[in-house]
């Protein structure tokens, strides 16, 4: 519980922004609006297919902000050459998700 | 290939 959520503030309010910008609803974003945004990364759709495992976290097909965060950080590590992990470590987990 | 739930919540799958 006390470790610090990984996605740094400065980066949520990057990952916020985007999320905002893409018209939540009820905040939340449902796959066919982050899709597009996944694919721009030019990442292998099987690496995007386990980024979606891993952020959206109760199942339900939509991302809100914290699980969309989740998503962005794995996918800019996976562009700086981090390999995206099988199952999201303790740290990567949203503090509101615990 | 991935876990459990099958996942037509997946939008890449």
């Amino acid at each position: 519980v006390d470790i610090p959520w990984v996605v740094k503030p400065e980066e949520r309010m990057k990952f916020d922004s985007i999320f905002d910008s893409l018209c939540p609803v009820g905040g939340m974003l449902t796959g066919d609006k982050v899709k597009p945004v996944l694919l721009n990364s030019k990442l292998p759709v099987d690496i995007l297919g386990r980024v979606w495992e891993l952020s959206d976290l109760d199942r339900d097909g939509m991302l809100d902000k914290d699980e969309f965060s989740v998503a962005m950080y794995l996918v800019y590590r996976a562009l700086e050459g981090e390999p995206v992990p099988m199952s999201l470590p303790p740290p990567l987990v949203p503090p509101s998700k615990r | 290939q991935y876990p459990a739930g099958g996942s037509s919540t997946n939008p890449f799958l």
